[in-house]
């Protein structure tokens, strides 16, 4: 089983 | 003001199409500098970010930096209306609530000129960190686009991991007929560098991506004759294709993780 991350864990909102 | 004119119509048409299936929508940045653009699928998993340099055109002008809401599936539709090589000029007053595309032969022998509606689109800009990357590896644009398709409709994979040594990168899927795997190896000679997969490691990688993310990225293959792929553990995938020396097309995939 995996899960998906997103975007959003990695790249902060500017 | 903003004025830019593109010596051949194809190339805004090849990056349209390659990334208006994962994003409909999104905001052009005008600067001095270019055009930009960033936008995340609707799920979020994806983001792309484009650029076009200033000196990929001639002339170039921007007054002052603009931001101009386009729909891309329907500007794709507008550029069609162009042909290949028709040289583009593309213009907008500053405030405008529009986009004028016009469509020039070669032999200036036909003119078209088309004014699309700008739209607001409220985007997220998102910032992204400068990576040292565990690997680097580049290969022909068409090979990836085989391996990715082979794998995807082939096998019938859903998640694909891909695993970079330095003997060579390893795409495997488990998927409802069966299981399978490519790999490919580092070639010897770079007399002919759109033709070589080279990479470039520092410590073995290994990560598990949506394939179809991947199917949809190479859409892109019509800009490049080769790809990189930019793999750090547990950091997202980076695509890029580049486009000769005047920007790029860069894709970033969060990866999955084992539950």
């Amino acid at each position: 089983q995996t899960v998906q991350l997103s975007i959003h864990d990695y790249f902060p909102l500017q | 003001m903003f004025e830019a004119r593109l010596a051949q119509s194809n190339l805004m048409k090849k990056i349209l199409d390659a990334i208006k299936d994962l994003i409909t929508e999104a905001n052009l940045e005008i600067s001095s500098g270019g055009i930009s653009l960033q936008g995340m699928d609707s799920s979020h998993v994806s983001l792309v970010a484009l650029l076009m340099r200033s000196d990929g055109f001639s002339p170039f002008r921007c007054d002052r930096n603009l931001t101009l809401g386009v729909n891309l599936q329907a500007m794709a539709k507008l550029m069609k209306c162009a042909s290949n090589d028709d040289i583009l000029t593309m213009t907008a007053e500053d405030n405008s609530d529009t986009l004028n595309l016009q469509f020039e032969s070669p032999a200036q022998d036909k003119l078209s000129e088309f004014e699309m509606k700008l739209m607001d689109i409220d985007s997220e800009h998102l910032g992204i960190p400068e990576t040292e990357y565990d690997a680097v590896i580049r290969m022909p644009s068409s090979e990836f686009q085989r391996i990715c398709r082979d794998l995807g409709a082939g096998i019938g994979g859903e998640s694909v991991t891909i695993a970079c040594t330095k003997e060579g990168v390893k795409f495997s899927v488990t998927g409802s007929v069966g299981s399978g795997s490519i790999t490919l190896k580092q070639t010897g000679s770079v007399d002919k560098p759109a033709e070589s997969v080279v990479i470039n490691m520092a410590q073995p990688v290994t990560l598990i991506f949506a394939l179809r993310y991947l199917n949809s990225f190479a859409k892109a293959t019509p800009l490049s004759e080769s790809v990189s792929l930019s793999m750090s553990r547990e950091v997202p995938l980076v695509v890029e294709y580049k486009m000769n020396d005047t920007g790029y097309v860069r894709f970033y995939l969060a990866p999955k993780l084992e539950d």
